[in-house]
């Protein structure tokens, strides 16, 4: 395994979005997942429609909370077409769902996985690698004052409350961490994204872990 | 200085105003406990951000709003972890 893996390297990661007062992290974890994974499948980089799941995934709530993995079921099973998301642009609140008719164009999944890599996380780096950035749950309570550097303590796991994405890993220096994607805009932490210490589940980062299938 | 920044307006010395700014204070007291973890340079660092005018009650009901799954029986075992497909 490289001591540092970065999806935004290859120009497959879209740009940090901001969720305003909508509680809607969880669609923009699996947004940015299903878009690096379209890119990877050789398609072009695009924004697609975090309204439209905000909207139209049944099983959640909308900007009142929802699940990673009970979004990508909606996905899974209704074979719904993510537009772009100028098609379907975010409005920070739950709307009505919009339909499309299916010859309309847009992007879907053939399938998720789901894994608990807690105590496991390099095993969580084989697949970042091999599939593309991944969706997870994390404990992001002391988040709300992070400027910058390693995230190593005042977090745990078993209080998951807020969706991300992983799209990196960085060994070289002293601390390892992973490199993830947050959604609350890019003057937040690390211009959007924040890193989380590697080998421990700080955060529980490791115990919730999804992905699109192309 | 953080209402210049972040583009925030409270009703000047109206009550709601007032509490705004002891959450404020109360988030300054924050950031020195949790910086006092800090052992090396590496650390994460905490401070004034967009979230500092909010409570812990307040920041977490509108942006922690996720949840693990309620069923996780379809969670894949550890031991068929990814890297033992290939």
């Amino acid at each position: 395994l490289p001591l540092q893996f970065d999806w935004r390297d290859k120009n497959l990661v879209t740009g940090v979005k901001n969720q305003l007062d909508c509680g809607a992290c969880w669609a923009f974890s699996i947004v940015g997942a299903i878009e690096s994974a379209n890119a990877i499948s050789g398609n072009p980089l695009e924004d697609l429609s975090v309204q439209q799941v905000i909207d139209c995934s049944y099983l959640d709530r909308g900007c009142n909370g929802g699940s990673t993995d009970s979004a990508l079921k909606w996905l899974n099973q209704t074979h719904t077409k993510l537009l772009r998301s100028s098609e379907y642009p975010f409005k920070a609140r739950t709307g009505t769902c919009h339909y499309f008719p299916p010859t309309e164009h847009g992007v879907s999944i053939n399938g998720y996985e789901a894994y608990d890599f807690s105590n496991y996380e390099e095993e969580m780096m084989k697949l970042l690698i091999s599939v593309g950035p991944l969706a997870v749950i994390v404990d992001a309570v002391s988040w709300q004052d992070y400027l910058g550097g390693i995230i190593q303590h005042h977090c745990s796991s078993g209080h998951s409350n807020h969706a991300v994405l992983v799209v990196g890993f960085d060994k070289t220096g002293d601390t390892p961490y992973w490199i993830v994607k947050n959604s609350w805009g890019t003057s937040w932490g690390v211009d959007g994204y924040v890193h989380v210490k590697m080998g421990e589940n700080v955060c529980g980062i490791a115990d919730f872990v999804t992905f699109p299938v192309m | 200085f953080f209402m210049e920044k972040w583009g925030r307006k409270y009703p000047a010395g109206s009550l709601p105003s007032q509490e705004r700014y002891q959450v404020f204070l109360k988030s300054l007291e924050r950031h020195r406990f949790l910086n006092s973890d800090a052992r090396n340079t590496s650390d994460a660092h905490y401070g004034i951000n967009q979230f500092s005018d909010l409570s812990v009650e307040e920041f977490t009901n509108t942006y922690l709003r996720s949840h693990p799954p309620r069923n996780k029986d379809y969670y894949v075992p550890k031991k068929k972890a990814f890297g033992e497909k290939s």
